[in-house]
């Protein structure tokens, strides 16, 4: 089973903006 | 065949051939006669009469009697010997000096002096190391050591003196009256001639660029009547102090250009400067360093048993430079010493032999390939950190995250909405 990469747009950056890969 | 590497392309000891480095260099002198013309008389030996004076004219204007310091190392022949001739020195004995530059190190073995009048009675030989910068007696000969030079008369040679300028009253009697020959072989008797490969003290006593003959003083004068008159007449009566000069036919300096073993010859450059021509990763006008990035281990001169060439660093194609460390190539048992600097292709190591941080190795790559090391590319959130297996490129994961990036969410987990905990279990 492959599983799936994350999906970025689901993460919530709002406390951890600095951490947020550029291309995101 | 490059006399260099043997026939198997090895390489091995090589030295310039022996010769006369003397020969057609200018030699500056102290004094010469013919300016203005004037007359010398000397002695002869004749088989008919033991001694006569004869008289001839110097004349610096004219070739057929004329002296130049060019004659001391023009091609002489047995016939033909054309002699430099100084001045007529008149009371207390004058120095009068003779100076050769030979352009470049070279060993010699020996110097020597073929006179057209008497040998002096006191001489001594200096050698420079740094283009006449600064002089080292080299040798001396006089009928009276101490007194002339502060020396003893043919001091025994040790180990422990062999680099020292040693006086002999050798070589300093009147006769032959022309035609006497000083030669000094610099090896001669010193003790560690024998085994001269391993004995840094003789390299040096016989590594020259400059050669000084210093004539101090004339043979018995009051035996030298010489303010004859007619072409040839009759020794007058001993007694009385006259007018002398020095007369050398030919002046050589034998030896080999100095390369360290690192070269069969020597060449002019552009600018006429001679310069060894380095094999064995060598470089410089003597050989004596390496060149560069060739620093594995420390330069050393060629020897009969090993070439001692210079080795390349070991950066297997990521670097262009390197240091030397003399702890590490103890360490290593005086087998390599290099230490590659600012590697690149994202290598990393004293060889540039493994990968720097955040990229590992990619095995079906050789190291030297130049994309050897991949970067890790670890996940920004799923990875705890940027520092990936050197071997594998496994990424460390956080909790609950997988892949060799750790890019998923492993089995049994789901993506949160937490970037800090991006994976969390389904129960």
């Amino acid at each position: 089973e492959v599983m799936p990469t994350f999906d970025m747009a689901l993460f919530d950056w709002t406390d951890y903006e600095d951490m947020r890969p550029i291309d995101s | 065949a490059d006399p260099c590497y043997d026939e198997a392309g090895l390489p091995r000891r090589c030295i310039p051939e022996f010769i006369n480095a003397a020969f057609g260099q200018e030699v500056s002198v102290s004094s010469v006669c013919g300016l203005p013309p004037s007359r010398s008389c000397g002695l002869l030996e004749r088989e008919d009469r033991p001694t006569v004076r004869s008289c001839q004219i110097c004349d610096a204007s004219d070739p057929r009697h004329a002296h130049p310091a060019s004659y001391l190392t023009d091609l002489n022949s047995a016939h033909n010997l054309s002699c430099w001739q100084s001045e007529n020195l008149q009371g207390s004995p004058l120095n009068v000096n003779l100076t050769i530059s030979l352009g470049k190190k070279f060993e010699i073995t020996y110097v020597s002096l073929q006179f057209c009048s008497p040998r002096p009675e006191s001489m001594a030989i200096y050698k420079s190391m740094d283009y006449g910068r600064t002089w080292t007696p080299y040798q001396f000969y006089s009928s009276q050591c101490r007194r002339m030079y502060n020396r003893p008369n043919k001091a025994t040679i040790t180990k422990q003196n062999e680099q020292e300028a040693l006086c002999t009253d050798g070589h300093t009697e009147l006769y032959p009256l022309s035609g006497g020959l000083i030669a000094f072989s610099t090896l001669d008797g010193r003790p560690s001639g024998k085994d001269f490969d391993s004995s840094p003290v003789l390299q040096d006593w016989v590594t020259v660029t400059d050669i000084r003959v210093v004539f101090s003083r004339p043979q018995i004068t009051r035996a030298l009547p010489m303010s004859g008159r007619e072409n040839e007449e009759p020794l007058g009566p001993p007694g009385v102090l006259s007018t002398y000069y020095y007369a050398v036919g030919d002046f050589q300096v034998g030896g080999r250009c100095k390369c360290n073993g690192h070269a069969s010859r020597c060449l002019r450059e552009k600018e006429g400067k001679l310069v060894c021509e380095c094999k064995h990763n060598t470089e410089g006008p003597e050989c004596d360093r390496c060149k560069p990035f060739h620093y594995d281990r420390p330069w050393q001169r060629a020897t009969a048993k090993e070439a001692n060439e210079c080795l390349p660093c070991k950066c297997n194609l990521h670097a262009r430079r390197c240091r030397f460390n003399m702890e590490l190539f103890k360490l290593s048992g005086r087998k390599s010493g290099g230490v590659c600097m600012n590697c690149r292709h994202n290598t990393a190591g004293r060889h540039c032999h493994y990968c720097k941080e955040g990229f590992y190795r990619d095995m079906s790559k050789a190291i030297t390939h130049r994309r050897a090391c991949k970067a890790c590319d670890c996940h920004p959130v799923g990875a705890a950190g940027k520092t990936c297996n050197q071997t594998t490129g496994q990424c460390p994961c956080k909790d609950g995250v997988t892949g060799i990036t750790c890019n998923r969410c492993a089995k049994g987990y789901q993506q949160s909405r937490s970037p800090v905990a991006p994976c969390i279990s389904e129960r």
